[in-house]
């Protein structure tokens, strides 16, 4: 057989992007033939992917010799933004598990890391404006924490793998971890006319919580490069607003009568202008869009729950006849195990299945396979989320047409093989072996 | 190949690659040259990828040279 010596590569535009965006082109084509082995690719973010595929391509025969066989490819992503979110507060993740699964993230052409890094329970983030935040609000202010290197370190090891980093601080609730280290800026729950010493969502009355919140998210707005922050929005619970005497004058002085609702909605939009004032777009949880929140045309709804308050699919739809973009995860949620090949479920959920106009399925602009943090750690995040995360990123990614099970299977289980000679402990699809595993042992 | 690419042609005529000489290059009238952290990294990592039965994941991620492996020695 002829040999091959290089892949060479020609990239059009100029520039060697600083950052990738949601508008970075990701197109590629790979030529191998007799006369040359070329990738050609408009920025550096196609090249990312096209060598990825020519990484896939080579094969090692019995004997040890590599081949790669003669082939054409012309490739580009059905969806700009193919995440995934990894809750990393209800169980923290130490920084090499997180750099690791940039590395099989960029593997499955995934382009975002959707990173969840506080909630109720812990609060890792450390921040520099208010370092008490994770002092007294993460499980160890030692070891539990990413510091601002840290930080710079996960941005650093995602943008050369062509993914972008989008940070989630929930507010106003999820957000009781942030009580200990900012006296004040949570709501103190009743019971009946005393103080139970519980505390709530953020105090939306207050304008010391307004101040607080512009201070923080301007630090946020320059440690997190990427234009978009998520800013949850998601179960806010209004019960201990209910209970609060302060609360209650203060709806009654606004009008909201007994409309949690408008509350929320009156706190979100304060907030979001803070973040709009930074130059920021946001994405935000759909119940901040169910909730009737005024929100920024170019804002992106991101769609969570299977059934409540409609199925996911009607939920896409009244987004979108609404003029706003939309991200899928409802049916991603790869915390939920069923038994037996629950990867094929989530590969054959299609995203634009929904009534709508072609305008309308154009706001869609992809979707995330979501990780919950409560029964994952570093010791089983790697098989729990690999390769099922792949269904979702080749859903994401392929031609629409792209949804025999038999043919996925089989590339799926080859690819599986192919993370386990990469060093990834993706878990089995089913019945099989891999060669691999013995070239380990 | 996974993802599925959206438009793929290929035969079983096959060519051969060696780990010692293959080499990643940027053509002389790309846009991206050397001195591209993003691609230079990426030539260093997938050249690891690509050849070692059992690549190690080094969570660089500053940009480095890749080295190709050694030529094995003729076994006797």
């Amino acid at each position: 057989a002829m040999e091959k010596n290089s892949l060479t590569l020609f990239v059009v535009s100029r520039s060697c992007e600083r950052l990738p965006t949601l508008k970075s082109l990701e197109n590629y084509t790979l030529t191998i033939n007799d006369e040359q082995s070329f990738l050609l690719a408009d920025t550096v973010w196609g090249a990312l992917r096209g060598l990825e595929t020519f990484s896939q391509l080579v094969w090692r025969g019995s004997e040890g010799t590599y081949f790669i066989n003669k082939t054409e490819i012309e490739d580009y992503p059905r969806f700009p933004h193919r995440g995934l979110l990894l809750d990393t507060s209800r169980h923290y993740l130490p920084l090499p598990t997180i750099l690791d699964t940039l590395d099989v993230m960029a593997f499955n052409k995934l382009n975002v890391f959707h990173w969840h890094l506080v909630d109720d329970p812990s609060f890792p983030y450390e921040s520099f404006t208010f370092p008490e935040l994770t002092r007294k609000g993460s499980f160890n202010p030692v070891t539990h924490v990413y510091t601002a290197q840290d930080i710079k370190e996960v941005i650093e090891y995602a943008r050369l793998r062509g993914i972008r980093v989008l940070a989630e601080f929930d507010t106003p609730g999820h957000t009781l971890s942030w009580g200990p280290g900012a006296p004040g800026l949570l709501t103190p729950c009743y019971s009946g006319s005393h103080p139970s010493g519980n505390y709530g969502p953020v105090n939306p009355i207050l304008n010391s919580t307004y101040e607080f919140m512009n201070t923080f998210f301007l630090e946020i707005s320059s440690v997190f490069p990427d234009f978009y922050i998520h800013l949850g929005g998601d179960e806010v619970d209004f019960t201990c607003w209910k209970s609060n005497p302060s609360i209650q004058a203060f709806m009654k002085k606004k009008g909201f009568g007994s409309d949690f609702k408008q509350l929320e909605s009156f706190y979100i939009q304060i907030l979001l202008d803070i973040v709009a004032a930074y130059g920021k777009g946001y994405v935000v949880w759909q119940e901040v869009f169910d909730n009737k929140v005024k929100i920024r045309p170019n804002t992106i709804v991101q769609v969570w729950r299977e059934e409540s308050p409609v199925p996911y699919l009607k939920e896409l739809k009244l987004i979108t006849k609404a003029g706003f973009r939309a991200l899928l995860s409802a049916p991603w949620y790869l915390n939920r195990i069923t038994y037996g090949p629950d990867w094929q479920d989530a590969y054959l959920v299609e995203p634009l299945e929904f009534e709508g106009t072609q305008e309308q399925k154009s706001l869609v602009i992809g979707g995330e396979a979501c990780m919950w943090g409560e029964y994952v750690d570093s010791t089983n995040l790697e098989p729990r989320l690999w390769p099922r995360a792949g269904a979702i990123a080749e859903r994401l990614w392929s031609s629409q047409t792209v949804t025999d099970l038999d043919f996925a299977f089989s590339r799926l289980s080859d690819f599986r093989c192919e993370l386990l000679r990469r060093g990834v402990q993706a878990q089995p699809l089913g019945v099989g072996y891999c060669e691999q595993e013995f070239e380990q042992s | 190949l996974w993802p599925w690419p959206q438009y793929i042609q290929t035969t079983d005529f096959h060519y051969t690659i060696s780990p010692h000489r293959f080499r990643f290059k940027y053509h002389v009238q790309s846009g991206a040259q050397p001195g591209c952290s993003v691609l230079d990294e990426a030539f260093r990592r997938y050249g690891e990828l690509l050849f070692s039965s059992r690549p190690e994941r080094q969570h660089q991620s500053v940009a480095g040279e890749w080295d190709p492996p050694e030529p094995a020695r003729k076994s006797k």
